[in-house]
């Protein structure tokens, strides 16, 4: 036997190719390719003693503990059984190629001369997932025990959702301490569903989804853990617990109710003890963005520019005052107020109240003083005060067209700020009357 | 002040008393300056080596008895601005004898506290147009103890120059000044009466004017008083009190 030193492609030949091939042979070449590999062989030149049957002179192939065909002939002629264009393809990565001449090449009493065979090999991948039934070839065939992936030159196993693949690569154990779900909905169910869940499960599936969100659980049909009539859940029992609460304990055949977890992270714990043919559980979950409380104004001066319907996670509420009131959070004076609804359903801040705008104590007049024309006392928004000189001896400078009266009225605005009409925030002033004695000098003796 | 009268409370309530070098006058003007003569400040006849070197120059206001408005206490004196044509060292020459005080604090106006008006116009300046002068001076035999005043004609300049020729006296008569009085009757103002004002009663505006200032005179009561003409000075005046007038 010839061995082929392993390779991916590569040539084989009649011995003296192309010279005529000696008689009395009987050679067997080995091909073989990398594991995971299977052999394609086609023969680009074939001329081979042609007899009944490839009696005399043959070229046979075989692989996989299978003869694949006996050649002989022209590739071109009807004459033995020529290969043809065929292509020969081994199920396993070795293929053998033997070579059989008998003691003379005669026809007719001519001495012929055959230049016998070039045949082209090459390594193609092996699907070892695909289903091979006829394969007698042992270690060919995978043993996964749940699912199959093939890729170019090899395979690998891996197991369903909550089994472990074990060291063997192939075989898988219940495995279910830490399986995730982080997709914004999903199903989620016992091993085995709806076939009876394995004993002595220690799972806990815990869903994981993007903060602002909310999980809601819906069981489906069938629902079935063990049960008994008298102690609640002694045998298996599923557990749910959203923000580390827990939500219940549940078996039996009673589905519990959709449950709304208000949270984002929920986690299931579902216990099995050595026994038991209940048929599990299975729920769908699904999620929805968390929504927070609709503003509410504290007082009939507050206003929430463009109220929404719903307000849901990031979306954000802006509050101003009506004119002539202060937004005040506490005892602190706000320029503006935005609150955004939190991924916990909450607002970040809290409402803040109006408060009217307060102008403060008018400020004194030099010789001169004040009285006040609406309410005495009261220094809020749209009060309004009278600035007046202490006559006769001040008189409050005015402008040309206007009044001391005018020049003198000052209204609390509503950035609270007093001002006059004419000449905003700017004090009147109270100028000195000069030549105007109250008592000038007269004399009555004439 | 020579034969006139008491004034009463109120009269005169622009009235200032001044100590300096001695008696003077002043007049209020807005609530925080004092108009008065220079020479009041810096006397033409002053004499270096007897007199305090830095006298010390006290306000009074808003009294007509010299006892009682010394007991209202002095007014501070924050600046005190002296016209530049005045020259102290020419003892006949009045010319640009009218000075502003500038008081540290305003005062606060009431009934005998009120300041005087200043002169817009030449009419107030017309012969005969009866004034009044006031002030702390002398009387014909003594001191004053309360506010005496007299009520004087603007007089003839032409007189007054030609009494001044009798009198053989040099001073000029200036177009800054003016002079009253009557040499029949012998009112007049006096020393320590200096830098008050010669007031005149404005009828259209019913306000009283301070058109002069005290300023000199030859003896007492014997012809005519000489007074800084303050309407020739009203630019001055306010351009030195700012905004306030």
């Amino acid at each position: 036997s010839i061995y082929l030193p392993q390779k991916l492609y590569g040539e084989v030949t009649s011995p003296l190719y192309p010279k005529p091939y000696p008689s009395d042979l009987e050679t067997t070449t080995v091909i073989t390719v990398p594991m995971g590999y299977r052999v394609k062989l086609v023969f680009w030149q074939f001329d081979v003693e042609p007899s009944e049957g490839c009696f005399y002179d043959y070229v046979k192939i075989s692989a996989d503990k299978q003869t694949l065909g006996r050649f002989c002939g022209q590739l071109d002629s009807p004459l033995g059984n020529p290969p043809g264009s065929k292509e020969f393809m081994s199920q396993g990565n070795k293929m053998l190629l033997t070579f059989h001449t008998d003691f003379s090449n005669e026809e007719n009493g001519t001495i012929m001369f055959y230049k016998g065979f070039l045949a082209y090999y090459q390594a193609v991948d092996l699907d070892e997932c695909a289903s091979q039934p006829n394969s007698v070839e042992e270690g060919l065939q995978p043993r996964c025990q749940h699912l199959c992936h093939n890729y170019v030159g090899g395979y690998f196993c891996s197991c369903h959702p909550g089994y472990e693949l074990q060291k063997d690569g192939q075989s898988c154990q219940a495995e279910c301490s830490s399986e995730l779900y982080t997709e914004p909905s999903g199903y989620v169910s016992s091993l085995e569903y709806p076939q009876p869940y394995p004993p002595d499960l220690r799972c806990n599936y815990s869903i994981r989804v993007e903060r602002g969100l909310t999980v809601h659980l819906k069981f489906l049909d069938p629902f079935e853990i063990d049960d008994h009539q008298q102690v609640h859940c002694p045998y298996d029992q599923l557990q749910i617990y959203a923000n580390g609460k827990n939500l219940g304990e549940f078996c039996g055949k009673q589905r519990p109710p959709d449950l709304d977890t208000s949270s984002n992270a929920v986690d299931l714990l579902f216990f099995t003890d050595e026994s038991g043919d209940s048929r599990g559980w299975k729920l769908h979950y699904t999620t929805e963005t968390i929504k927070c409380p609709q503003p509410k104004a504290l007082d009939e001066f507050t206003i929430i520019q463009d109220p929404q319907p719903q307000y849901q996670f990031r979306d954000y509420f802006i509050v101003t005052c009506k004119q002539g009131y202060q937004l005040m959070e506490g005892n602190q004076a706000l320029l503006s107020f935005t609150a955004v609804c939190q991924n916990d359903g909450t607002w970040h801040r809290a409402m803040p109240r109006c408060k009217i705008k307060n102008c403060g104590q008018p400020q004194s007049l030099s010789n001169g003083d004040f009285r006040y024309i609406t309410t005495k006392g009261v220094t809020t928004y749209e009060a309004s005060i009278q600035y007046h000189c202490h006559e006769p001896y001040y008189k409050m400078l005015t402008r040309a067209g206007s009044s001391e009266s005018m020049r003198g009225i000052y209204t609390c605005t509503a950035q609270g700020i007093w001002k006059n009409e004419e000449e905003g925030e700017k004090m009147p002033r109270c100028l000195p009357v000069c030549g105007k004695p109250v008592n000038p000098v007269t004399q009555k003796e004439r | 002040i020579i034969r006139g009268q008491p004034a009463r409370p109120g009269n005169f309530p622009w009235q200032a008393f001044t100590t300096t070098h001695g008696r003077g006058g002043g007049a209020l003007l807005g609530d925080r300056w004092i108009l008065t003569a220079a020479h009041t400040i810096y006397p033409k006849h002053h004499n270096k080596e007897n007199d305090n070197a830095n006298p010390k120059m006290l306000v009074f206001l808003g009294h007509t008895n010299v006892e009682q408005i010394k007991k209202l206490g002095h007014h501070p004196v924050r600046r005190v601005i002296i016209h530049p044509d005045y020259r102290q060292d020419e003892p006949n020459n009045f010319e640009g004898d009218i000075a502003l005080l500038e008081l540290e604090n305003s005062v606060t106006l009431g009934p005998e506290l009120l300041p005087i008006c200043l002169p817009d116009n030449e009419t107030f300046y017309g012969q005969g147009l009866m004034g009044y002068v006031s002030g702390f001076g002398i009387t014909e035999d003594k001191l004053a103890f309360d506010l005496r005043f007299v009520r004087l004609p603007v007089a003839d300049s032409e007189a007054c120059q030609r009494w001044l020729q009798t009198k053989k006296d040099t001073s000029p008569f200036s177009q800054n000044m003016f002079c009253s009085g009557d040499p029949a009757v012998q009112q007049d103002a006096c020393q320590g009466d200096s830098g008050g004002v010669f007031a005149v009663r404005d009828r259209n505006r019913d306000i009283w004017v301070a058109t002069g200032i005290v300023s000199w005179g030859i003896g007492c009561g014997e012809g005519y008083g000489f007074y800084t003409k303050v309407l020739n000075y009203v630019d001055w005046i306010k351009k030195e009190m700012g905004d306030e007038n």
